[in-house]
């Protein structure tokens, strides 16, 4: 078997006059670090796991994709970020929903996989499993950056008048 | 919404996915990325995916696991199931997003049925990025 490794950063409506020359660079440079980065402990011989956990934590803390740093942010203008990982040798898995201080979800997801007997843990307990097994954790504000800040405030201009929310608002 | 699937040496398959979820959400609304079977799967002997799109379809459909399921259960190619996941069953209920997936022999799809979709590929012979 010879390695390989695919990867994604999001599917939508990825406009064209939206994304600038230097904003494309930025997104065609990190998912090309992503791509080595996850290739190279293929190529050392680390596992498909291990090469799943460094390409993804290389993107979470890339602030251009919707995970970890950057992610979008909820109504009330927090962060609530999920993410899962599976084994295909043994169809072991494991994934947290929910959480608001855990850095790294993908290494959250792994740690529930190799360090607990279930699947998915959820919200506070979630946080608190992560915290007992020493992973990162950081201020909830820590995922926001400038450029989301920006399309929640106009996302939500006009609130609490009768102008209808913005095209982002998917609620009734 | 951020993925990947890996083949190693040993020929295991894992899939992985990461995201921030749906911006605007309420009520602790949860999409298909943390789910098992819907946003992400693996099994070294079908194939490995990872999911991104309207998360509330992928849910429903369980799509990471309907595609396996076709290749294990349907003897299907993983380019049929995942080209009859995306652009018919996900894209017949309008339900916009795309996928990632690889099989044991290192082949490898990424069908979507949005407009783009940031995604790319590195085996030992060629590599790529692609947006549109």
């Amino acid at each position: 078997n010879r390695p390989a490794i695919v990867i994604h950063g999001g599917a939508g409506t990825i406009e064209r006059h939206l994304l600038s020359d230097s904003l494309e660079t930025i997104i065609r440079t990190a998912l090309q670090d992503a791509l080595n980065a996850g290739y190279a402990v293929l190529e050392n011989g680390g596992t498909a796991v291990d090469a799943v956990e460094a390409t993804i934590t290389l993107l979470e803390n890339c602030p251009e994709f919707n995970a970890g740093k950057g992610a979008v942010m909820t109504d009330v203008g927090t962060h609530e970020l999920d993410a899962s990982i599976m084994d295909g040798s043994d169809l072991n898995a494991g994934a947290v929903a929910g959480v608001k201080t855990v850095k790294s979800p993908i290494l959250a997801a792994r740690t529930v996989m190799v360090r607990s007997p279930h699947v998915m843990l959820a919200g506070e307990g979630a946080e608190e499993f992560a915290k007992q097994e020493g992973l990162e954790m950081v201020d909830n504000t820590y995922f926001t950056t400038p450029r989301i800040q920006k399309r929640w405030d106009e996302s939500h201009k006009g609130e609490g008048s009768n102008v209808p929310k913005s095209k982002f608002s998917k609620f009734g | 919404t951020v993925g990947c699937v890996a083949l190693d040496k040993d020929g295991n398959i894992a899939a992985g996915t990461s995201t921030g979820g749906m911006m605007n959400k309420k009520y602790g609304r949860i999409g298909d990325s943390p789910i098992i079977g819907a946003g992400t799967y693996a099994d070294n002997e079908t194939c490995g995916v990872s999911c991104t799109g309207h998360g509330e379809y992928f849910i429903r459909i369980g799509v990471a696991k309907e595609i396996s399921d076709q290749m294990k259960f349907g003897k299907k190619t993983l380019k049929e199931a995942a080209e009859y996941t995306v652009n018919e069953h996900l894209s017949g209920m309008n339900a916009q997003g795309g996928i990632i997936a690889m099989d044991k022999d290192g082949n490898f799809e990424l069908v979507f049925n949005t407009p783009g979709m940031y995604r790319g590929y590195k085996n030992a012979t060629d590599e790529k990025v692609m947006i549109y």
